[in-house]
């Protein structure tokens, strides 16, 4: 499979939103 | 050079990120401007990195970069064949006359990121690793009947702990241990005895049990189901375990569904000397943020998105959809380099090459085989990367995510290429 790594989630407000199914990406989250 | 700096910083643009070397070198000494840096929300948890100069471990058992990556590719071969097995399991899934071997193990190296939090009553400060690729979270406990590693934290004791109670065999808590670790629980007088083991042969073995688990002060878990190990060996650095954040009911996320609605979210720094956070609940999502929908048919433990097209420098890669859409995508938290299918990787390499002529490369490392030499540059310009994931949301790579700098004359491309097109 394809993996999306930690190293390319820096900074991001990653958001798992397991009820809704569905995955966010913020920018400049921290 | 100052002036050139300069000219560079002022020329950001959407097809290049100017990026300062020093921002992108690991730091030696933890930042304290962002140690004092205000968590997003009440029920955030301050994320380090293992090996970072946030998180107390002696120097001397700091990995070096190649022995890092090396670990990262063993976790990303155990992802892979996890997934094989899933999906072999499913094609067979309405043939009720064929028997597969129960999964061999969980198979996943530990991850980069620490959270601290708190176990029992007092509770007792433990930093684990947390993990989006794993279900059950686990510590190393008293009196290590078999084996515990040096960890930097004193070892949680249960029997100093007044909320402790190990779960029964047979229990429906203790029958979930078979999903959300891959093996079969055990028995050892009435008390239900959990395994994990992950691809790079690290385990944990010891009882199941529940106990208080303190988040933050206003956010307490009482009667939290974890592994409380016996036998622990292998690559988890001085952490005391591990929190599994994956989709199993085991995982904390549905343990504390109630209480946070099965939503979390984390930022993780650009150096590892610095902070980042863990935070459970919705309330403190950004609403600038763009989503793309999981698929929740392939299993209970990762998380698969779709990834549809790239771009080097705003313009789209030449890559067939199919080739995203052979073996599909995980996001993953533990693992450090993103892998592409073969064909994405040559691509995405190729367009990245080409436009940082410039620069004058420098030798490979372990998987990363596109590296410069900036040790006579201190700011560097590079080419945006962006990935367009399934609703068409497009998300643009953070300069930091792009590079992965093991010293200034070794700064590599950070993505690494899996070894067959259908893993």
């Amino acid at each position: 499979v394809l993996i999306y790594g930690n190293v390319q989630q820096k900074t991001m407000q990653v958001v798992y939103d397991v009820a809704g199914n569905k995955l966010g990406f913020g920018a400049k989250g921290c | 050079a100052a002036a050139a700096d300069r000219k560079l910083l002022a020329s950001e643009s959407h097809e290049f990120h100017t990026i300062k070397l020093s921002s992108i070198l690991p730091g030696s000494v933890c930042d304290s401007s962002s140690q004092g840096h205000k968590l997003p929300s009440p029920s955030s948890l301050k994320v380090v990195h293992k090996h970072g100069p946030c998180h107390k471990t002696k120097e001397s058992s700091l990995p070096s970069a190649s022995e890092l990556l090396a670990t990262d590719e063993s976790r990303v071969k155990s992802i892979n064949s996890r997934i094989s097995f899933s999906a072999a399991r499913n094609t067979f899934a309405s043939t009720d006359s064929v028997r597969l071997p129960a999964k061999s193990g969980s198979s996943l190296g530990a991850g980069n990121y620490l959270v601290q939090v708190g176990l029992g009553t007092p509770k007792k400060d433990l930093s684990l690793i947390f993990d989006t690729g794993s279900d059950l979270t686990w510590t190393q406990c008293e009196p290590c009947a078999r084996s515990c590693y040096d960890q930097a934290e004193p070892i949680f004791d249960p029997s100093k702990s007044s909320a402790y109670s190990n779960v029964s065999c047979g229990t429906p808590a203790c029958n979930q241990l078979k999903s959300a670790t891959g093996n079969s629980p055990g028995c050892n007088t009435n008390t239900c005895v959990y395994g994990i083991q992950y691809g790079d042969q690290s385990f944990s073995v010891g009882f199941f049990g529940k106990d208080t688990l303190t988040l933050t002060p206003t956010d307490v878990v009482p009667n939290f189901f974890f592994g409380c190990g016996q036998n622990n060996q292998g690559l988890f650095g001085q952490t005391a375990g591990l929190i599994g954040l994956a989709r199993d009911p085991l995982s904390i996320v549905q343990q504390t569904s109630k209480q946070y609605g099965q939503v979390f979210s984390y930022c993780l720094p650009s150096r590892s000397s610095e902070t980042g956070s863990l935070t459970f609940g919705q309330s403190y999502v950004s609403k600038a943020v763009k989503y793309t929908p999981f698929s929740s048919s392939q299993g209970t433990t990762f998380y698969f998105i779709d990834v549809l097209a790239m771009f080097v420098g705003g313009q789209k890669l030449q890559i067939s959809p199919t080739v995203f859409s052979t073996a599909g995508s995980i996001i993953d938290s533990g693992t450090v380099i993103t892998r592409l299918p073969p064909a994405a990787y040559t691509a995405l390499r190729d367009a990245f090459r080409k436009q940082m002529t410039s620069y004058p490369m420098g030798k490979p490392v372990s998987i990363l085989d596109t590296c410069y030499d900036f040790s006579k540059y201190n700011t560097v310009k590079i080419p945006t990367i962006s990935i367009i994931f399934g609703g068409n949301t497009k998300i643009d790579i953070d300069g930091s995510g792009i590079l992965y700098a093991v010293s200034s004359s070794q700064v590599c491309l950070a993505f690494a290429p899996n070894s067959d097109a259908s893993d």
